[in-house]
């Protein structure tokens, strides 16, 4: 594997939105980019990432391998770095270490890292396609402020999709709160816009100390999507460019 | 009282 990220920022914002989430896990190489999924300790969410190989420049993998990294190590290399440096991640055939290798494009200086890699048993589950009934897409930022805000108040909260909007509603021991967002489109400003495509109404209870975690990719785009069916979880996507993505799934609460 | 799903219940093992 030989791969070049032209800022290691990118990397960076991606471990540190998930490492509080999921510890340890395989970074799955092969010639269509790295991909990640894990699931949290007590199997309610399940982080999807994809860095696609167009992400790269240049992308190399010539045999799939799965490179089993601690989070939290990956993490204190990545704060060596520079957020403008250069990144290169290598590693062999059958590899021991993956090696990481900052530039800066500034200065002469050469930085180089290895990690030891683990042996991570990780189960891989099947995410079915899903026409979602709603799809409800607005800037990351008023996602993460709608959590943190209704996370003082309740430890769960509703999120109801109907033609009038997207409702998040939510009620503990000192009362109650919700806020309301409609379509809004905002031509000056798009990165503004709150758009809501419904193919019929759904409401479902999540819980917000996951979805608090989710926000922590906030940084990783403008734009969060909030993908939500009936029964199903609910699907939180970062897009990030060439198509790649940071994807949360969230399993709702059951049953009153 | 809701209890809170389980991901595995939803999405299967490969």
């Amino acid at each position: 594997l030989e791969a070049r990220l032209e800022q290691a920022n990118l990397l960076k914002k991606v471990v540190d939105a998930i490492k509080d989430l999921v510890q340890d896990c395989n970074f799955d190489c092969n010639d269509s980019g790295i991909a990640l999924q894990a699931m949290d300790n007590s199997h309610v969410a399940l982080v999807s990432m994809m860095l696609k190989a167009e992400s790269f420049s240049p992308f190399r993998c010539d045999r799939n391998i799965a490179l089993g990294i601690n989070l939290s190590s990956l993490m204190k290399v990545l704060r060596c770095a520079q957020n403008e440096d250069i990144l290169t991640l290598k590693a062999d055939d059958a590899p021991d270490v993956v090696n990481l290798v900052f530039e800066s494009s500034e200065s002469d200086r050469l930085s180089e890292y290895d990690i030891k890699l683990m042996d991570i048993d990780q189960e891989h589950l099947g995410i079915p396609e899903t026409e979602y009934s709603a799809t409800i897409s607005m800037p990351a930022a008023e996602f993460q402020r709608i959590c943190r805000d209704l996370i003082a108040l309740s430890e769960s909260v509703a999120i109801e999709a109907t033609k009038e909007g997207v409702k998040f509603s939510c009620s503990g021991d000192i009362g109650n709160g919700a806020v309301t967002l409609r379509s809004h489109t905002n031509v000056e400003k798009p990165e503004l816009n709150v758009d809501i495509a419904l193919s019929e109404p759904v409401a479902l209870t999540f819980s917000l100390k996951y979805l608090v975690n989710f926000c922590k990719a906030s940084g990783l785009s403008g734009t969060v999507k909030l993908c939500l069916s009936s029964e199903v979880p609910l699907l939180v996507e970062y897009t990030l460019a060439s198509n790649s993505y940071l994807r949360f799934y969230l399993a709702p609460k059951i049953g009153d | 009282k809701a209890g809170q799903g389980n991901i595995m219940n939803f999405f299967g093992k490969k």
